[in-house]
């Protein structure tokens, strides 16, 4: 038997929103402590990582654990259909399940929606990413990298990422000129204007800006998120979920030849 | 010119 009820449904369309772009199939990955899932897009530049633990649902029984394939587009679907105020659970009661029920309850509980989503057998190409401490962690609104990367996506395909002990600089080159946005190191009370710089080592890496528009898809998901960085390594985009996990994102870097 | 490097150059498949 596997049964998780999220509280707060929305979460769940919002993680399911925000990967639709990248990802078009996942295995998701149910175990006694939680839900994982781990899949790259299509052209095996970017890796989109979930974990929701077990304590952050309302509800969790996994007694076995077992492995969700499914489609993103047809998940996403049948999350149309749950309201955003609506308790969400995910339910199976078969060993190898070739679906996956999911009921949806308003807040009054006078209203209850059932559906079934059929599953799919797909080949786990699962990356062993190990435990990294990253040379450079900064940590700023989510809302305001969104902006960042939207607005420096109209001058070039590429940004150059380059941190120092006082800020981080966002810079691009195009064919219509070039420019840069830097970002200081910001103890403020409010959310919208903290910047945390944690840098042990700075670094330069250049990223496609494409990936990172996908990435910001996840913005409602947190107020603030962490760019993880080491030189030659990928770029580790993270979103905490409050009490429930996280969802991570992986891009390689872009080199010179 | 920069290429794209795959995110497999980084992390091995289990």
């Amino acid at each position: 038997m596997f049964e998780a009820k999220l509280q707060q449904g929305v979460i769940f369309k919002k993680i399911v929103d925000a990967i639709k772009d990248l990802v078009k199939s996942v295995n998701i990955d149910a175990s006694t402590s939680g839900l994982s899932m781990q899949a790259m897009d299509s052209a095996h530049v970017a890796l989109v990582s979930l974990k929701l633990n077990e304590n952050g649902f309302k509800d969790y029984r996994c007694d076995r654990p077992i492995t969700l394939g499914l489609s993103i587009e047809n998940l996403s679907k049948i999350l149309k259909c749950a309201g955003n105020d609506d308790t969400i659970t995910l339910q199976t009661d078969e060993e190898e399940p070739s679906s996956l029920k999911f009921f949806f309850e308003n807040q009054q509980a006078s209203k209850i929606s059932e559906f079934s989503l059929n599953l799919m057998s797909l080949d786990s190409e699962s990356l062993g990413i190990p435990d990294t401490d990253y040379s450079s962690v900064i940590q700023m609104s989510s809302a305001e990298f969104s902006r960042i990367c939207k607005e420096l996506s109209s001058i070039s395909e590429t940004v150059e990422i380059e941190t120092s002990k006082e800020s981080v600089k966002f810079s691009v080159q195009g064919d219509i000129g070039a420019g840069s946005i830097t970002v200081k190191n910001n103890q403020s009370d409010k959310d919208v204007d903290r910047v945390d710089l944690q840098i042990d080592q700075p670094v330069k890496l250049t990223f496609a800006l494409r990936y990172l528009n996908m990435f910001n898809k996840a913005v409602s998901l947190s107020s603030t998120v962490s760019l993880n960085m080491s030189e030659e390594n990928p770029l580790m985009v993270e979103y905490k979920i409050d009490d429930l996990g996280s969802l991570r994102f992986y891009l390689a870097p872009k080199i010179s030849d | 010119l920069r290429s794209q490097l795959h995110i497999e150059n980084y992390y091995r498949l289990e």
